[in-house]
């Protein structure tokens, strides 16, 4: 494992432990995308299914299962035990229109034409869009707290430090994963515009508000 | 290349 790789899964791994702990803490989910969690959760349940068919280390088996008991955790936060808080009437993206055109891209193009590699390629295709909900939801309101957008900042940067880790695997051990690489590219520029926003804004102690 | 069956990432 690489540099980029380590510090990417270090990253996405904050990223969920801020989100965790802002909505315990606070005891709301202000401001968070339910539907942006739900998709997380649907997107690790479909890759990690090689928990059951094959051991790669213990690293990686128990990220994976903190990957997936976290992404439950922040769903039932928010559609259970804080549900009150849940700020629905701003997360109004529609979510059928990530979740459709990624499951039938799944089945269009894989590496093969198996359950549980389409349904990998399937979270590959959905994960890059799946933030989508909570950014439309930050246009959408105009704002995000501080500790969100820490929250956004940790987990747009995982995916571009992976960008990092294929490159050097390319370089190194000849392995590349274009369906990843691919993916990777299309969620990174997502983040792009917040990236922006965030370096001008909220790292020089500024709210993220965006001019209306 | 058969390592792209089986993933090692998360």
């Amino acid at each position: 494992m690489n540099i980029f790789r380590f510090l990417g899964d270090i990253s996405h791994l904050s990223a969920i432990i801020i989100l965790l702990l802002k909505i315990w803490k606070s005891r709301s989910c202000a401001g968070i995308s339910g539907k942006s969690q739900l998709l997380f959760a649907i997107v690790f349940t479909t890759r990690y299914l090689d928990l059951f068919t094959n051991f790669i280390s213990f690293y990686n088996t128990s990220m994976k299962v903190v990957y997936v008991a976290s992404s439950y955790a922040t769903v039932w936060m928010i559609y259970s035990k804080f549900k009150a808080t849940y700020d629905g009437n701003h997360d109004t993206f529609r979510v059928e229109f990530l979740i459709v055109p990624t499951a039938i891209l799944s089945f269009l193009v894989n590496h093969d034409f198996t359950p549980l590699e389409i349904l990998w390629t399937f979270s590959i295709y959905l994960e890059s869009v799946a933030i989508l909900p909570q950014l439309f939801m930050v246009s959408k309101t105009g704002e995000a707290e501080t500790i969100t957008s820490h929250y956004l900042f940790a987990l747009g940067i995982y995916r571009t430090l992976y960008l990092f880790n294929w490159i050097w695997r390319y370089q190194f051990e000849e392995f590349f994963d274009l369906i990843a690489i691919v993916a990777g590219l299309v969620q990174t520029v997502l983040y792009c515009d917040f990236f922006y926003l965030y370096i001008t804004k909220v790292l020089k102690g500024k709210k993220l508000s965006l001019p209306a | 290349q058969d390592q792209q069956f089986y993933h090692d990432e998360l």
